[in-house]
C-alpha cells in the first residue's frame, strides 16, 4: 500500500488546485523556510482524519482554509484528496484504489468523502483500522516528537505499542 | 488482549536492540515493561546505552543521540507491523555525516514495506532520495510545487 | 522601576522590528504589551508576518520561521544591552540556505560588542567563524578538544 | 568583555584536564553527536552558578561528575573554571582579568572560588549583575528555547526584557 496522489484546493498556503504523485520508494521534499512543506504533511493527516486543531498549529479547524496572501482573497473551502493504492490487499475493500477526499466550509461545516462518495469519519477509520495508517504517531515523525517518545511521559510510546499490537 | 501485547512487546523490544545497534554501531539499549498488576497500563522505560559510555538517564544523551534513539524505536515497531507510509519531518537535522549515513542506510533497508517521504534541508538526504519535490514560494504567501524530480539512474563510469 | 521597563520595553520594540526587517527581508513585527494594572505584570506578545503573507498566529509559521523570531527577539534585546558573550547551540539546523546566511551576517555586526560560540554542524556555518575548535571522543566515553583553530587570512587572488 | 579561557576536569565527558582558549569574534564548535559540545555549554553555565539540574539535563547535581567510561573509572570530583577578560571595565572589580571556578565533590559538597579565592555563589552574581552574564537565557540560546521563547507562557520571554531593563 502506498500514497499516489496528493490533490489540494484552498488549504493553508495552496490557494489553487496543487497536485502531487508520489511513487513507492524514498521521496525527498525541499524548498525554503515557509513555503509550504509542512503543510503538506498537515494535508495528509488533516484528510485522514486528524481531528486535533494543535496537531495541526492551529487554534481551530477553520484555520486551515487558506486566509489568503497579498495578491490573493482568503478561500471559502478547503478540500483534500489522497489516493492510496492497495496494492498488497491490506485495505478491505475489492479496490485497486482508494480515494480519501474531506473539505471543510468557512462556517465549520464539512464533508468526507470515499472515492467520491460522501461517508463519514468512522468509515474512513474503519478502512484503515490495523493497517497501520491513520495513528498519525505511527506515520509521521517530525523533530519535536523525539521529546515526547523518550519523555517520562510514557502515554505517546504506549500508544505507538497498542497499534503495533 | 494482554497476551496480544506483552508477545507485541517482547518483538519490538527485540527489534529495538538490534536497530540501535545498527544505527550506534554496538552499545546496548533495552525496553523494559513496568511491572504494574495490569499490562495494559503499564509504561514502557526506554534504557540506552551508546558504545564505550556507562548507561546514563535518556536525558543526559545528546540531541543527535536522542534523535536516533527515537528512531531505533519507531523502526523497531515497523519490523513487527509495518506503516505503510512514513513521512519525516526534518528529522535528520541534528545528526552528524555519520550518523544521518546511517539512517539513510536503515530508510533504504525499509522501502520493502514502507513508503518514504522525507522532508529535509539536508544534501545528503536529497541525494539518497529516488525523487525529489521542490516546494517555492515564488508568488508570496502561495506554495508551489516544483517537480525537480528525477528518477536516479545507475552512473554510467 | 515601571518607567525604566516600559522604557526598555519601547527600544526593543523598535530594535525587534528592525531585525525582524533584516532577517525576513520586509514583512512586519510587533511586541505588545498587554494591558494591565501593573505593567509588571503583564505579558509580552509577539506578531510576525513575514512578507506577503496575511498575518497568522505564531504557532502557524514553519519551523524556520519561528527559529528566526526568536533570534531577532534575542538580537533585539542585545541592541539594547549586549550580553558580552553568546552561546547558540545549533540553533542553524532549521534554516534554509538563504535564512542561514542572513543570520551570520547578522552574527557578524553584532561582534563588536558580543563574542559568539556557535555549537553546529552545518559547514556555512563553520566557514562564517574566525576560529574552529573541533571536539572528538577518540576514546569512547572521553572528550577532546582538537584545536582545528585556523584564524582566517584574507583570500590572496 | 569576553571569555578567554575554559579549563575543565571530571565534568561530565571531560575526565582528563582540558583547557580551552577562546578569542573574541566568532568561534564555532563541531564534532560528531554525542562527542561533548553541548556539555562544554553546560560546563559554562554550572561555572556560572546554574543551580537546576533539569537545566544540565540531569536529576540531580552530582550527575555532572564524570560517571567513567569503558577504560576510565568515574572521577570523584568535578570542577570548571573560567576566565574572564575584563577589556572594557563592565566588571566593577579592578582586574584586568576574572577566573571563576567551581567544584563539586561525589557527597554533593563543592564551593565556588573568585581568583582562586573561595567565594559565596552570591559574590559570583554580585559581580555580573547588570552585565548580561549569569542570566543564562539571555546569553545561551538552543533549539529548544525557540518553542519556549515564543510560547502563550511568557514568563521566559518576560525574564529576558527585565534582564535587559
Ligand atoms: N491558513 C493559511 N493560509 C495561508 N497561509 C498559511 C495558512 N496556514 C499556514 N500558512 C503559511 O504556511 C507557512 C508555513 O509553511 P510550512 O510550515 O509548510 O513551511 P515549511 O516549508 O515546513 O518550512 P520550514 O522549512 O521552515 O519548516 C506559514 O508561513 C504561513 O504563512
Ligand atoms: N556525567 C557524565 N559522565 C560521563 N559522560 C557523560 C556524563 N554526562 C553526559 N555524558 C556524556 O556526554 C554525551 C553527550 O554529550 P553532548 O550532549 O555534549 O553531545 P553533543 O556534542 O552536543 O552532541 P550533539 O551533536 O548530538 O548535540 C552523552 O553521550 C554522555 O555519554
Ligand atoms: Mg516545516
Ligand atoms: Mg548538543
Amino acid at each position: 500500500m502506498y500514497l499516489s496522489e496528493l490533490e489540494i484546493i484552498g488549504f493553508k498556503s495552496f490557494p489553487k488546485k496543487t497536485r502531487l504523485v508520489f511513487k513507492a520508494g524514498v521521496s525527498a521534499i525541499v524548498g525554503p523556510n515557509g513555503c509550504g512543506k509542512t503543510n503538506l504533511v498537515d494535508a495528509i493527516r488533516w484528510v485522514l482524519g486528524e481531528q486535533r486543531p494543535t496537531v495541526l498549529r492551529g487554534e481551530r479547524m477553520d484555520q486551515v482554509i487558506f486566509n489568503g496572501s497579498m495578491d490573493q482573497k482568503p478561500a471559502g473551502m478547503s478540500e483534500v484528496s489522497l489516493t492510496i493504492e492497495n496494492n498488497k490487499n491490506i485495505l478491505p475493500i475489492e479496490y485497486q484504489q482508494v480515494t480519501i477526499s474531506r473539505r471543510v466550509y468557512r462556517d465549520g461545516t464539512g464533508e468526507y468523502l470515499l472515492n467520491g462518495i460522501p461517508c463519514r469519519l468512522k468509515d474512513i477509520v474503519d478502512l484503515f483500522s490495523d493497517t497501520g495508517v491513520g495513528a498519525f504517531a505511527y506515520s509521521v515523525m517530525e523533530q519535536s516528537m523525539v521529546e515526547s517518545l523518550l519523555s517520562e511521559n510514557a502515554w505517546e510510546r504506549r500508544a505507538l505499542f497498542e497499534e503495533a499490537a | 488482549a494482554k497476551d496480544l501485547f506483552l508477545e507485541t512487546f517482547q518483538k519490538v523490544r527485540g527489534n529495538f536492540q538490534s536497530v540501535f545497534g545498527q544505527l550506534f554501531e554496538g552499545g546496548e539499549a533495552d525496553l523494559i515493561l513496568e511491572e504494574m498488576l495490569d499490562p495494559l497500563e503499564s509504561k514502557i522505560e526506554i534504557f540506552a546505552r551508546p558504545r564505550g559510555k556507562r548507561l546514563l538517564t535518556l536525558s543526559q544523551l545528546s540531541g543527535g543521540e536522542k534523535a536516533l534513539v527515537a528512531i531505533a524505536l519507531l523502526f523497531a515497531l515497523y519490523l513487527v507491523k509495518p506503516s505503510p507510509f512514513c513521512i519525516l519531518d526534518e528529522v535528520d537535522a541534528p545528526l552528524d555525516d555519520m550518523n544521518l549515513q546511517r539512517f539513510l542506510t536503515l530508510v533504504k533497508n525499509f522501502t520493502a514495506n514502507t513508503q518514504f517521504i522525507i522532508i529535509t534541508h539536508n544534501k545528503q538526504t536529497m541525494d539518497a532520495a529516488d525523487i525529489l519535490y521542490g516546494v517555492t514560494m515564488e508568488e508570496p504567501g502561495v506554495s508551489k510545487i516544483v517537480s525537480v524530480k528525477f528518477e536516479k539512474e545507475p552512473v554510467l563510469a
